[in-house]
């Protein structure tokens, strides 16, 4: 039997690279996130060229490791929140903050990846200066299961200001390290303010995840003799 | 775009060619955000005697290669000459937006010719 048609150079070539397919037409405009830009410059071999013409050489970029970030990785993502949908708690609870429902949709990752960092990014916006948020917020993160129901906490973490972009590292609590990544990853989000004082609202929720394929690093060379 | 050959064979001895990929070629140019294209080169020319042995800065020197050339140049034969191949190669990094609108960074290893060899 004749094998399949041989797939054209473009085929081949996305093959080659690992990845499934072109993204099909135009992508949605959206800006670059800044860090991306960084991560990106500072892997560009042509950028480290320019680089090193101003700058005396540093060590090596050591192969399937995300310098910037520490961890082992050879794929970055930055995924956008999908869901970001406000909801309030019952209406016993009344008088608490509106929680949020972000959906992150990961099915573009292999079975073979490894995360090896997972950041939930998240931009409030609150009144600071209302009296009575001198006293941060505190975030908590649960797992959102069927439905719009909350399961149980995964963690909590101190918000001093929202000034900032709020960072939560979710490996080793919501995921365990080198573990295959979900196809979605859906969380309920709520900020409450420690002391009595305005709610926030949240602007935007994205994820910076990390991967190792392993397939596409090589056994590092032994040293020839 | 390539670097022609000389002659329009493949002329002179084992080096290194200039090959430009350009990503717009092969349409990816909306997808991919950076860079636009990338020097990968490729490798040409013949292994013949001292090409074989290239001087102390080039790849290190398979006695094999050397080998086969001596033979060649001594009685040619089926065997022939040995290749010009990549001796030493570069990773590239890719920023684009996949299909799910993700931003994306993918590091690849080996994907720039920096240096050719004979083997």
């Amino acid at each position: 039997a004749r094998a399949p048609g041989a797939p054209g150079p473009a085929a081949a070539l996305l093959q080659a690279l690992g990845l499934r397919d072109a993204p099909q037409g135009a992508p949605k405009p959206r800006p670059v996130p800044p860090m991306m830009w960084r991560l990106f410059r500072r892997r560009d071999p042509q950028e480290a060229r320019v680089r090193q013409r101003q700058t005396p050489p540093g060590a090596p970029l050591r192969p399937c490791y995300v310098e910037e970030l520490g961890v082992a990785g050879n794929i970055v993502r930055h995924v956008l929140d999908r869901g970001a949908h406000t909801w309030t708690p019952e209406p016993s609870a009344t008088g608490q903050c509106p929680q949020w429902t972000a959906i992150f949709d990961l099915s573009a990752v292999e079975p073979a990846e490894l995360m090896s960092r997972v950041r939930l990014e998240l931009r409030f916006v609150a009144e600071e200066r209302a009296p009575g948020t001198a006293g941060g917020w505190e975030l908590s993160v649960a797992r959102a299961t069927q439905g719009v129901g909350v399961g149980p906490v995964l963690l909590r973490q101190a918000v001093v200001s929202l000034r900032m972009p709020v960072r939560v590292e979710l490996l080793g609590t919501a995921y365990a390290h080198n573990t295959s990544v979900p196809r979605s990853l859906q969380l309920v989000l709520a900020l409450s303010p420690l002391a009595t004082g305005t709610c926030a609202c949240l602007a935007e929720a994205s994820l910076l995840l990390v991967t190792l394929d392993p397939r596409l690093c090589h056994p590092l060379a032994r040293p020839r003799r | 775009e390539a670097e022609p050959s000389v002659g329009g064979g493949p002329g002179g001895s084992c080096r290194t060619r200039r090959l430009y990929v350009s990503f717009r070629e092969v349409g990816w140019h909306r997808w991919v955000i950076a860079p636009r294209g990338f020097l990968a080169n490729y490798c040409q020319g013949q292994c013949s005697l001292p090409a074989t042995l290239p001087g102390p800065r080039g790849p290190p020197t398979l006695n094999h290669a050397v080998l086969r050339a001596l033979m060649h140049s001594a009685a040619p034969g089926p065997a022939g000459l040995p290749c010009c191949v990549p001796a030493r190669l570069s990773p590239i990094s890719v920023l684009f937006f996949d299909n799910s609108d993700n931003v994306v960074l993918r590091h690849y290893e080996d994907m720039v010719v920096d240096e050719c060899g004979c083997r």
